[in-house]
């Protein structure tokens, strides 16, 4: 089962 | 000093897009423009707008941080007209935004700001291996059928280019099928095959204010966030999505 991620997951990386 | 005048469809347009996802936003105003960006309660998605000088008639305006209630400036815009000018004006003394329909008559409505201190929330730079350039209008039809077998959709990239919406629940299936042939893809810039998962109802939220004919942006990659851009004359507003990951 997929889950929801968040979006600020994605700030860290850039 | 903020005083700007804009024709109240753009406006309203730009207020329903935003909120659709977000209750409460802080204008960032200065001499270049307004700039917004703000994340949903559940800070799943994340909205920009990006509203120009150029785009009011006329704009006067020093640094300020306006923060609004989104469901009352929506209301107010859902009582205006297309055929009216929009002036909104900062009324520092009294902490409240300022906002005069004009056309036959004049109507003035005010609401309070809220202390809704500019975050800094700034946009995430993610470079994209692929844009599809879409009509709004075929896109929210792709959603309308995946919604009919389950609550997320898989917007995929094929290795032979193409752009697959496709969804599939415990029995049923759904897929719609785009290539560089259809009348409503207006460009497909693609370099790798790619697939990340999303909610439907954020999509749709996304969506929701656009008109058919208006043209989207989508950029996309493997399990990494959608960006959905559009333009309202000639303001930008542009959306992010964080995918469902397994």
């Amino acid at each position: 089962k997929n889950k929801q991620v968040k979006i600020e997951d994605f700030f860290k990386v850039n | 000093m903020f005083k700007a005048t804009i024709n109240a469809k753009d406006f309203k347009k730009i207020i329903d897009a935003t909120s659709n996802l977000v209750d409460e936003i802080c204008f960032e105003v200065d001499e270049n423009g307004i700039k917004a960006n703000a994340m949903d309660p559940s800070h799943v998605a994340l909205v920009s707008v990006n509203i120009p000088k150029d785009t009011f008639e006329e704009y006067i305006s020093d640094v300020h941080d306006i923060g609004v209630d989104l469901e009352a400036l929506k209301k107010i815009m859902g009582r205006a007209k297309s055929n009216e000018k929009l002036t909104l004006e900062l009324d520092e003394e009294k902490n409240k935004l300022n906002l005069i329909l004009k056309n036959d008559a004049v109507r003035k409505f005010s609401v309070s700001l809220y202390d809704v201190s500019s975050t800094n929330l700034k946009v995430p730079d993610i470079e994209y291996p692929n844009e599809v350039m879409i009509k709004a209008g075929a896109f929210v039809e792709a959603l309308k059928d995946a919604e009919l077998v389950n609550d997320h959709v898989s917007l995929k990239i094929s290795e032979d280019g193409k752009f697959i919406i496709f969804s599939k629940g415990d029995i049923n299936q759904s897929e719609t099928i785009y290539d560089n042939n259809s009348e409503s893809i207006l460009d497909l810039k693609i370099t790798e095959s790619s697939k990340s998962t999303f909610n439907l109802a954020y999509l749709k939220d996304i969506t929701k204010a656009t008109s058919s004919d208006d043209i989207l942006h989508i950029y996309l990659g493997s399990d990494m966030p959608v960006k959905i851009e559009y333009n309202i004359g000639n303001a930008k507003i542009l959306f992010l999505l964080a995918p469902r990951i397994e």
